[in-house]
């Protein structure tokens, strides 16, 4: 695993927004993000999960100085798709993993989370690609994730060596 | 926008199993996953999202001819994280639109999400990166959804000049 797993990054400049248990059917998506756009919110991350009832949860991760007009967008539209509210999250920050060949390997994001767990760090929201696991955790555990992560995949030793004489 | 999305991108040969509504503490990740490690299924992605009362839902998409192993794996688990229980589905497929600059670019979700929209396509899953947003729709519409999603981006007529004499 250490290998398939080259690096990992962090930011802690997000917010997060979620619009609650809106109709799971067409067009819904669209008016919620037709609002974003109209406010100008860059999106940096959006994540739907499976939703209960016919109806869905979205959240989405924007830089933290536009929460308010994130959360005033969602707001504008509540009423529109019928969702039961909107909430909003500032102190929060994201740590991933990076590498080129994780999603054909069983067993990264296993350890990526049990590292977390063992130092207590909660895992909020989880996002991915072929080649990055993203977890928004606590803003002020980002530093202490980045260094556990760095010691379960093994990134320390690289960098000893790269300032060794 | 049309400048800002280079492509579109799918796939029909995947399955989603989801563990509902675990406690939203650390360590439940990483019990799920080392359990999906256990039985050796590769994981494209995870979709975790805001949740509900201090419980989550979280969703992982695989290869379709790995979703037993998925389920057998959740399941022998579903007790000692107090999940509510588990789901799987393999009747869906991914939409996915590709671009440089697509988290800087207010609207670029909204476009897609309307595309699909006009042609009924419900989206049942979201995931992003700052490149590629990926929606989760029916197997059955990923063919009218690439369609419908070249049309929006303006990607046919590109193809149409490459193939000119
Ligand atoms: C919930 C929302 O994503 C809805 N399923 C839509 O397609 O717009
Ligand atoms: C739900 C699950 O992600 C939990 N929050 C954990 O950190 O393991």
């Amino acid at each position: 695993e250490s290998v398939v797993v080259t690096g990992v990054t962090s930011e802690t400049d997000i917010a997060k927004v979620a619009i609650k248990s809106v109709p799971d059917k067409p067009g819904v998506a669209a008016i919620i993000f037709q609002a974003l756009a109209t406010a100008r919110v860059n999106i940096k991350f959006i994540i739907q999960s499976i939703g209960e009832s016919g109806h869905k949860d979205i959240t989405v991760l924007v830089p933290s100085d536009q929460l308010s007009e994130a959360l005033d967008a969602m707001e504008s539209i509540v009423d529109h798709v019928e969702a039961a509210g909107v909430l909003g999250e500032s102190d929060i920050g994201r740590v991933s993993i990076v590498g080129a060949g994780m999603a054909m390997t069983p067993g990264v994001a296993a350890t990526m989370f049990e590292a977390l767990a063992s130092h207590g760090i909660n895992i909020d929201l989880i996002n991915t690609s072929e080649i990055r696991i993203d977890c928004i955790i606590g803003r002020n555990r980002v530093a202490d994730a980045v260094a556990v992560l760095h010691g379960a995949f093994g990134l320390n030793r690289l960098e000893r060596k790269e300032s060794s004489p």
